[in-house]
């Protein structure tokens, strides 16, 4: 796992934050980012509450096309993704020109360039939380995802390195869907982090 | 555009309008090494300036394939557990044109993920979690 420069955090009297959205969207797509924030305020004390004030939310989510006014146009269909900015910033943008999934399983999508919605959010999430990218295939926050892929669960990389940020949820029991540290650490000799 | 059933995806060949994707046109690159020169690398280029690869951007990138190339793609290699070759080997222009999230690899020069991570540091965590 790796952090921004500075190793910029939400502070403690902000840990618990809001998220608005900029566009109109259905209870369905509302819910796919719901879930994403749970991955990561069932490893942390954060919560993530909605609110229909998006000017006034933590955190800003908006879909947008092309150059959107932050510097870091869109590309359209594939290619980059979305993107987010790190704390306390709070900006959440995913390139409208993708075909979203939002439901259903990716991967019998017939579309080829059809991305798992949840699975970039919860990436981005990491972003606007203070990770940055990681070179573990299996993190989250590792930076390119297939088409027709899903890939929502934490990696043990990632919590290790949201833990650092934040400390551990109370309630959390250490586990997680995918290798172990302890697993991790017997196959490649202990040598990574 | 959203699609809330996977079934009402229509069942188009590529992309919606046919195209390929933005950084599909780099496989063409294949095989390309040091000290070549080969039309539209400086697009390779700008992508990898675009992730935080190659610094201090000049205002038009060259179609030749120079020592700063060879640098960010060995960087880029390691930092995607690739072999690093630091050539356009077939392996990692298949990472290459995968879709990504835009935030930089690499931000403000300071290096993260593999190719950030000094001896110091593995050995220090290396300890920690085997105490642990």
């Amino acid at each position: 796992f790796t952090f921004f420069p500075g190793t910029p955090r939400w502070p403690d009297h902000r840990q618990d934050l809001t998220y608005g959205f900029a566009d109109q969207l259905t209870d369905e797509v509302k819910a796919v980012f719901a879930r994403a924030f749970e991955k990561w305020s069932a490893v942390t004390p954060l919560t993530f509450t909605p609110t229909d004030s998006y000017i006034l939310a933590d955190i800003k989510i908006g879909f947008f096309t092309g150059d959107h006014g932050d510097g870091e146009p869109f590309d359209g269909v594939l290619g980059t993704l979305a993107h987010a900015f790190s704390p306390t910033n709070g900006r959440l943008h995913l390139d409208g020109a993708e075909d979203w999934v939002v439901a259903g399983d990716v991967r019998t999508s017939p579309l080829p360039s059809a991305v798992d919605l949840e699975s970039v959010a919860v990436h981005e999430i990491g972003h606007l939380l203070g990770l940055g990218h990681s070179s573990d295939e299996n993190a989250i926050m590792y930076p390119t995802i297939s088409s027709r892929t899903r890939k929502v669960e934490l990696g043990s990389d990632d919590v290790e390195g949201i833990q650092y940020l934040y400390g551990s949820n109370p309630n959390y029991n250490g586990s997680t869907s995918t290798t172990s540290t302890h697993e991790r650490e017997t196959s490649d000799g202990g040598v990574r982090d | 555009r959203f699609f809330p059933n996977i079934t009402g995806l229509p069942p188009l060949p590529f992309s919606k309008n046919g195209t390929l994707a933005p950084w599909d046109a780099f496989t063409k690159f294949a095989g390309c090494r040091s000290g070549e020169k080969r039309d539209g690398l400086a697009k390779l280029k700008q992508y990898f300036n675009e992730f935080g690869y190659i610094q201090n951007a000049p205002s038009n990138f060259s179609d030749d394939f120079d020592d700063e190339l060879e640098k960010a793609l060995r960087v880029y290699q390691q930092n995607f557990n690739l072999n690093v070759t630091g050539e356009l080997d077939d392996q990692t222009l298949q990472k290459i044109v995968l879709p990504r999230c835009g935030n930089a690899d690499i931000v403000n020069g300071t290096t993260s993920m593999n190719s950030g991570k000094s001896a110091s540091f593995h050995t220090t965590k290396h300890f920690h979690t085997t105490e642990h």
